[in-house]
């Protein structure tokens, strides 16, 4: 049955959703392909500074990505995350589909099997990130996602340890700063 | 976070999603992005969804697998993410975070929570350039 090619996207990403559009007219490509193109362009064009490199340092300074592809014909399943040094994440949650049988690889072993389907390794890191680390450290590392914790999570850095009277309540009321979220 | 579900001539689909995640994350920290039914779900009998926002809250929720499930029962897109939402908000009214649909025949439509309005982008054949379309949120 033939149905009207159409790509949706989060946010006003407009040149991942053309360039997705774009690739998915072309003789012989797929949706995946469309979804790969149109997540890689954010990647590279690193959309609102929270896709891709060079942004969003975490605790320790360091940018790793996530990623997931799905391919609604046969279910079959890509997704890395928290991996270090690599900037295509979709491409790698691509290769995790394509050259294993998992569905999720993490952290530095994604890395390594990146590397090994030709990958390459490079600093995530950015002049940006790095000032944006700093400044975080010397503003008692605020906001952070630390709770029953000691020393005091809302206004020290770690190290932090186990606070020995929790609160057992997850506080349903979190709110992250505006912009700042997946 | 970009979050993408893609519908082709032959009527099959697929979706996805990548991000650099929440910043100053505890690092090991893994986005709903990268989990199957919460960053992203789809399946081509039916239709796909895909989600952004804070992720260690939507996560709990697999908000993307539940929009795909209620299409799967006639829910029109957005009434399905608009469900899926709500059950989030029941429990965290303070969170941030949109889910998007695309069904099988075409039909999108999303909801949104914790902001004024959700802007995503759509594109069809015969468009020249792809359209920004705005939701009030709940």
């Amino acid at each position: 049955s033939s149905s009207s090619p159409i790509v949706v996207t989060t946010w006003p990403f407009i040149n991942a959703t053309r360039n997705a559009f774009a690739k998915m007219m072309t003789p012989g490509a797929t949706c995946l392909d469309a979804v790969e193109v149109g997540c890689r362009t954010c990647e590279d064009e690193q959309c609102d500074g929270s896709v891709g490199w060079g942004n969003h340092p975490a605790e320790d300074g360091e940018t790793t990505l996530d990623a997931l592809i799905i391919d609604g014909r046969t279910m079959s399943v890509g997704a890395v995350a928290n991996l270090h040094r690599i900037k295509n994440a979709i491409g790698v949650a691509r290769a995790v589909l394509q050259y294993s049988t998992h569905s999720l690889l993490v952290g530095e072993s994604a890395t390594k099997f990146a590397i090994d389907m030709g990958f390459k390794e490079e600093d995530l890191h950015s002049n940006g990130s790095i000032e944006t680390w700093n400044k975080w450290k010397n503003g008692n590392c605020q906001p952070n996602f630390r709770r029953n914790v000691q020393p005091d999570p809302t206004t020290s850095c770690g190290p932090y340890t186990p606070k020995p009277q929790c609160d057992k309540e997850f506080s349903s009321h979190r709110q992250l700063p505006y912009g700042e979220h997946d | 976070t970009i979050g993408m579900v893609s519908l082709d001539s032959n009527g099959n689909m697929a979706a996805g999603g990548s991000t650099n995640g929440l910043q100053f994350k505890i690092p090991g920290r893994v986005s709903d992005t990268a989990l199957i039914g919460s960053g992203a779900y789809v399946d081509n009998d039916v239709g796909g969804a895909c989600a952004t926002g804070d992720g260690d809250v939507m996560q709990r929720f697999v908000p993307s697998y539940h929009a795909v499930q209620l299409m799967r029962q006639g829910v029109a897109p957005d009434e399905a993410c608009l469900d899926a939402i709500k059950r989030i908000a029941q429990f965290n009214p303070n969170f941030t975070g949109a889910v998007l649909a695309l069904d099988k025949n075409g039909r999108y439509g999303a909801a949104c929570h914790g902001m004024d309005s959700f802007p995503y982008s759509v594109m069809k054949q015969g468009w020249i350039d792809p359209e920004v379309l705005q939701i009030p949120c709940l």
